[in-house]
């Protein structure tokens, strides 16, 4: 499904050039369930939005469903994102001005799904989460946690065949993570692909591969189911 | 230092009326190191909002350094926020376009502090959280781990007697977690007092109070040191 070969990603800051990563090379099969761990600023971000098609390599090669990423137009990119793709953002990146419903319906009007079935099978996504009672609030009446959860029913609405979730349970208590990592692991169960990218050692072992990153590299591979 | 009677926090949503706090009281003495814990959206932000002086309760009465703190004028309150409080917010609120060193400078600049010596005390504090060599990123070129740790370097920049810190290790590693709270116990062993709002157990486990909270309430209040 996903193939890097040697791929870095390098900004510019004034004279210096700063690596974020150095020549990452691995491949994800359909079906995977990876969890991505490393330290803080090691690149795993930059990782991940490398592989849902939101940024471009400095250098290097990665293909997406047997095509090159670099090869796609701009429609072929932005339906992967919409459609294939659910992303979770480490910084949820919801819309302020509006609802948890309204963010939630966005992936699906991407979709081209109609309004009714849209409402209901976006509230469904948020009472998944345990939001059903807080679908009209915006962002900011929201707890941290619940503004992760919307993220999380957002990137799981349009059921993506590949789930990309940057610390998807940061800012959540155990009893909601482990309830979020039941939800994922169901998404799998039906045959998705999951990269998880977490600092939490629990939420790491419940995938079936580890890949570690330092400095910009990969560091270590480990199938450990 | 601080003392809660009777305190709720009430919002109004069209009709309804959400209670994110429901009559909480407690005190906590200087130089105490308590953690509250509790499940997401059960009001421990809200709480953490009130202590420090960035909201008012709806009801009930709270008093810091023996005095109300609904008596207070417009001075007192930015005297006490900036001289006195250092706060790490569970969303970070750093300036998007002012580098990491200039958010870090921000209290130093509120208490006067002159150009030069701002400077060096603003680079100790980065380096006190392995930023030295990010200082002239802006939060856009930071992880997010990298972020949280700019917000905390600001909130300790001014050494303050209060530090309340909402999740403060939320985004970061284990390795890097652990590193944090060593600040924050050398801050505590200095006589400051130390309030840190958590979902993680070792983090917990570190203070000598921790205080649960559940819908809105104070559910336990134990001392654990
Ligand atoms: N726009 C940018 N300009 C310059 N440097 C950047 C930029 N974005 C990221 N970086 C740097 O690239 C490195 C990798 O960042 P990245 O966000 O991928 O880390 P991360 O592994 O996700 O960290 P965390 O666990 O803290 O979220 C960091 O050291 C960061 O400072
Ligand atoms: N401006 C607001 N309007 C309406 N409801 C709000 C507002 N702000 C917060 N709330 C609600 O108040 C409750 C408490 O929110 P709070 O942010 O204090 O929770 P929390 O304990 O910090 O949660 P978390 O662990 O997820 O950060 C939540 O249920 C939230 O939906
Ligand atoms: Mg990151
Ligand atoms: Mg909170």
């Amino acid at each position: 499904l996903i193939s890097m070969r040697n791929i870095w990603k390098t900004y510019q800051m004034g004279e210096e050039e700063l690596h974020a990563l150095r020549g990452v090379s691995f491949d994800v099969q359909r079906g995977e369930y990876v969890a991505i761990i490393g330290p803080s600023g090691s690149g795993k971000s930059t990782l991940m939005n490398l592989i849902g098609c939101l940024d471009t390599p400095s250098q290097g090669h990665y293909w997406i469903n047997g095509k090159l990423a670099s090869d796609m137009n701009d429609d072929e990119l932005a339906r992967i994102r919409n459609k294939e793709i659910g992303f979770v953002f480490q910084t949820f990146n919801l819309l302020a001005r509006a609802t948890a419903l309204h963010n939630v319906e966005l992936p699906l009007i991407y979709a081209g799904i109609g309004a009714t079935e849209r409402h209901e099978t976006a509230k469904r996504s948020l009472a998944s989460v345990e939001l059903a009672d807080r679908m009209m609030h915006k962002p900011n009446e929201l707890s941290g946690g619940q503004r992760q959860r919307v993220a999380i029913a957002r990137a799981l609405v349009n059921h993506p065949s590949l789930l990309l979730a940057d610390e998807p349970t940061g800012a959540l208590d155990s009893k909601t993570s482990f309830e979020i990592m039941n939800l994922f692991e169901r998404l799998h169960a039906e045959g998705n692909t999951i990269i998880v990218v977490t600092h939490e050692h629990d939420i790491a072992e419940r995938a079936h591969r580890v890949i570690s990153i330092r400095d910009g590299k990969i560091d270590k591979d480990d199938r450990i189911r």
